[in-house]
């Protein structure tokens, strides 16, 4: 699924960022200057369940659809993060101590339906 | 979700936009702190004298890995899905004499209790020690569990013959140092004559002593081993 526009209803990605200067952490956070806490939401439609990262592909769409049985399991169609990635700081801790580390699976890059 | 029950992605009414907002950067604040083991957000005193430090240290450490393995890739190499920690740890200014000088460097406890030591380097800037070869002893000092008493870890001797900055692997220290869930690590340098330390000359904030380790979370099986 693709990123969500205004009148998106079904399963997309919003891009949210954070801006560690407004919220008042750019003293202990080095780099980077915010986060970008993506996240999913939206419908799961039954024709879009099963098919994570592919549901925006036509076809499979379509496929998903004709092999749909039961109205049932869309209701445990969930819109969740297909793709991550890790989030890089570089902070001061409670010491003083300057640190750099990757957070994994902090960043979403894609959603899709489960 | 369990199963018959509606996805929250999915289902739940939109909040007001503001509402909204407000709920994400709380969430934003809390997983960020929860991931790096932070209670709560640290509060850092004097962040802009160490600036010169912490680029004169990451320039070093460039130039040591370019130096050590050409066209390797930076990171701390942990395995993909662990959480890789790099520190610089910078000195602070113990006890000292015309021949003695204490430094100490302070890792936090939450770092200390949660992740594993790969690899750990001290960096020490000689400034112009004067003609001839200078002997130097550096000591790696832990306090007994009671915090009583010292016992030396480490003992090396370096002959100081230039200017510029030394290394010393102080990987093992560390190491024991956070398998033992404690915080602080003290040098000690001694100089043999009595002719000024080369160390720390005009207390220059870009030459400040450091020392650079990679880290990486345990992993859980490690925690259950235990």
């Amino acid at each position: 699924s693709g990123d969500c526009s205004g009148d998106t209803r079904t399963c997309c990605r919003r891009e949210f960022f954070v801006d560690f200067k407004e919220i008042g952490w750019e003293d202990w956070i080095i780099q980077p200057e915010g986060y970008h806490m993506n996240y999913c939401t939206g419908l799961c439609p039954l024709h879009m369940a099963g098919s994570p990262g592919l549901a925006a592909s036509f076809h499979t769409a379509v496929l998903n659809l004709i092999k749909a049985g039961n109205a049932a399991a869309a209701l445990d169609s969930c819109c969740v993060p297909t793709q991550r990635r890790p989030l890089s700081l570089l902070y001061y801790d409670r010491d003083g101590n300057i640190v750099k580390t990757d957070i994994p699976d902090m960043i979403v890059d894609a959603c899709g339906c489960t | 979700t369990s199963k018959g029950v509606q996805c929250p992605a999915c289902g739940l009414p939109t909040p007001a936009p503001a509402e909204q907002r407000d709920a994400l950067m709380a969430l934003a604040k809390q997983s960020i702190l929860s991931k790096l083991n932070l209670p709560d957000r640290p509060n850092v005193t004097q962040p802009t004298t160490r600036l010169r430090a912490l680029l004169a240290a990451l320039r070093r450490m460039r130039v040591q890995r370019a130096t050590v393995a050409p066209g390797t890739p930076h990171g701390s190499g942990t395995p993909q899905g662990l959480q890789g920690y790099e520190i610089l740890s910078f000195a602070e200014p113990g006890s000292s004499t015309s021949r003695r000088v204490h430094l100490h460097f302070s890792f936090t406890q939450e770092l200390a209790g949660n992740t594993e030591i790969l690899q750990a380097t001290l960096y020490l800037f000689w400034a112009f020690p004067g003609p001839g070869t200078h002997r130097v002893t550096v000591r790696l000092l832990q306090p007994d569990p009671t915090g009583l008493n010292v016992t030396v870890a480490n003992e090396t001797r370096l002959e100081v013959q230039r200017a510029g900055w030394a290394t010393l692997d102080v990987g093992r220290a560390v190491q024991k140092l956070f398998s033992q869930r404690m915080q602080k690590l003290t040098v000690e340098l001694e100089v043999e004559e009595d002719h000024g330390f080369p160390l720390l000359a005009g207390h220059s904030d870009s030459h400040w002593p450091f020392v650079a380790a990679q880290a990486r979370a345990r992993t859980r099986r490690r925690v259950r081993r235990r």
